[in-house]
């Protein structure tokens, strides 16, 4: 079990690198970073956001709230990751996508936890946030679906980025469980028969907020990278939404590689009482999983 | 779709905008303009003779809202830019018919 | 309830609040704008070159006022605006729901 | 009758401009105005630390035009404004009852 712990941790700091690597190119494309950077390899803060090195966004704040309700509740509580974003929200975070915004908005006006289905809702903003979804979980498949798309409708109510939650699901619980990365693959490849938008095969190179979009930019540059600096730096040079990319394909590459694969230099970038707190989440929503308490 | 305009004294913008912030809302456009009113203007010192200025500073405000949450921005706004004193200034409320996101096209709420 | 707005030649401004002052009214919002139509802008001389801006300052006065006296308010602004020539500007009537008085809390025609 | 408001990036004007005379749209109404929304302001030093302002210029373009030609109006605004990025702007319809020319006093879209 400790193994799993670790890469528990390894899976929620490797999202909070990822989203710290990957924000100060977000939204500019593939070809400006080039420009810029070369190749980003390094935490170097600045970008849209006007970002310190090692300062996360959205994806990290967002699944922060997420964990803190389900650590405090001992279990699954969706008012209580509900009443989370509504705090985080009033503390003018950062950046909050405007879905996100929309659905916590209608939750503290109207205490609405699931937002109506849009055709405009095939957003990243709920898959991008789900890992402690996934930790909670841990053992049983049919629990992490049900919440993994009840956290997700307090803001986007869309097939797709139900679909996105549910496979990043899967996947995470299987790398947590130390499954290969090629094994990985051919599981993934299961998935998609029932999720056949994410196909990347022949990969465009478009990484935009769109949930297939994301996903396809996540299974590309996850798949590809041969450790898990490979995997992110190849995520934040392809631009887009590249925090959150980056942030995704660090969970998985975090879950996969462990925490020493996470590059020292990297780590040592980011907040301190973040990396101690996310340390101290992962472990508990680990011991609270179906597969910790049935050993 | 509705546009709330309000009127208001220019030192309560922040706290305004802070009561906004507080029921989620971040989208305003602002603009500073001059009003008439009961509230009398002000006397100017200019070379040495006192000349009477009879408009008041104002900030305007525009934020464009769904339906369902009108009443509620509207209150918002009313309780965090009262003083009491004259001059607090107006709240007009009138309709929408369209919004357009610029950056995505995305129309109606989903662009607000 | 309606809104009257009217974009008019800045030097016009006291005549035209005079003008409303002597119907009644008193409650107006101004601001400065730049206006583009058949108006060609003036040339400016800067460092020895001649430039053409094209836009024209203007006054925008924006005035909320009852269905009943709408006309009149429009009628009034149009006759105290206007020079007949190019640029004396446009007046627009759009409807406003509701109008809230900040101070007072009251509502509807008493919030003017 | 409808307006057409604007909230676009500054240097996005000249573009917009452009873009509506080619399709006969020359009267405009544009002022400056402070815009709050997603897209983050500029830093400024202040006794050593810096600060983020938390708002961005913005120019407001007002367009009154007939309801037959409204959308081409806003989708040539949308084309033209648009960079992608974020704080693009918006754009919002709303409803006129009435126009008058001033100078010489025409009515309805006679008046535009
Ligand atoms: N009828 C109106 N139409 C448009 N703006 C108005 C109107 N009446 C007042 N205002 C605006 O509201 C401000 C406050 O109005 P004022 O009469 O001074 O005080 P109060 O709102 O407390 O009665 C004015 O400075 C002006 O900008
Ligand atoms: N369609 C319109 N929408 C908004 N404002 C307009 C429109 N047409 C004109 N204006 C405003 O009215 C002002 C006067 O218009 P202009 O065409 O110069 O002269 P005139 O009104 O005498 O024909 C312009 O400077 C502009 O501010
Ligand atoms: N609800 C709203 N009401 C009025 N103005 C708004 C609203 N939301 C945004 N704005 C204006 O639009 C501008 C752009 O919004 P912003 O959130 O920065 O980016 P984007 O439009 O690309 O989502 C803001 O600076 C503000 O002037
Ligand atoms: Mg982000
Ligand atoms: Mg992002």
């Amino acid at each position: 079990i400790e193994d799993i712990r670790s890469r528990a941790r390894a899976a929620f700091i490797g999202l909070a690198v990822g989203d710290s690597l990957g924000a100060p190119v977000e939204f500019m494309t593939a070809g400006e970073i080039e420009e810029k950077y070369g190749v980003l390899k390094e935490i170097v803060g600045g970008g849209w956001l006007r970002l310190k090195p090692g300062q996360v966004t959205d994806d990290t704040d967002m699944a922060l709230c997420i964990a803190r309700a389900l650590a405090a509740a001992g279990g699954w509580s969706l008012t209580g990751i509900a009443d989370n974003f509504a705090g985080w929200l009033k503390s003018k975070p950062v950046d909050v996508g405007a879905t996100c915004r929309r659905g916590i908005r209608n939750y503290m006006l109207k205490g609405t936890l699931e937002t109506p289905y849009n055709q405009w809702d095939a957003g990243n903003g709920a898959a991008m946030r789900m890992l402690p979804v996934a930790l909670l979980t841990l053992g049983d498949e049919r629990m992490m679906a049900d919440c993994v798309v009840a956290q997700a409708r307090i803001t986007h109510n869309h097939p797709l980025s139900d679909g996105a939650c549910v496979v990043l699901g899967k996947l995470l619980h299987l790398a947590l469980l130390g499954v290969s990365k090629s094994r990985l693959r051919l599981e993934l490849e299961g998935l998609l028969a029932q999720h056949e938008s994410f196909r990347f095969d022949h990969y465009h190179g478009l990484s935009t907020g769109y949930v297939v979009d994301t996903m396809q930019t996540v299974f590309h540059h996850f798949f590809r990278g041969r450790d898990f600096e490979e995997c992110l730096v190849g995520a934040v040079n392809q631009g887009g939404d590249a925090d959150t990319t980056a942030a995704i394909v660090g969970s998985l590459a975090g879950a996969c590689y462990g925490m020493e694969g996470i590059p020292r230099r990297w780590l040592k970038k980011m907040d301190k009482n973040l990396l101690a707190e996310i340390d101290r989440l992962a472990r508990k929503l680990i011991d609270l999983s179906p597969l910790a308490t049935a050993a | 779709l509705k546009k709330v305009e309000a009127i208001i004294k220019p030192f309560k913008l922040d706290e305004v905008k802070e009561a906004l912030n507080e029921i989620g809302i971040q989208g305003i456009t602002v603009s500073e303009v001059k009003g008439f009113g009961r509230q009398k203007g002000h006397t100017e010192l200019y070379r040495g003779a006192e000349y009477v200025v009879d408009f008041i500073p104002k900030i305007k405000m525009e934020i464009i809202v769904g339906d369902d949450i009108v009443a509620k921005v509207v209150e918002t706004i009313e309780q965090a830019a009262k003083t009491g004193r004259i001059g607090d200034g107006k709240i007009f409320v009138t309709p929408v018919e369209e919004v357009v996101r610029i950056r995505t096209g995305e129309r109606g709420e989903d662009a607000l």
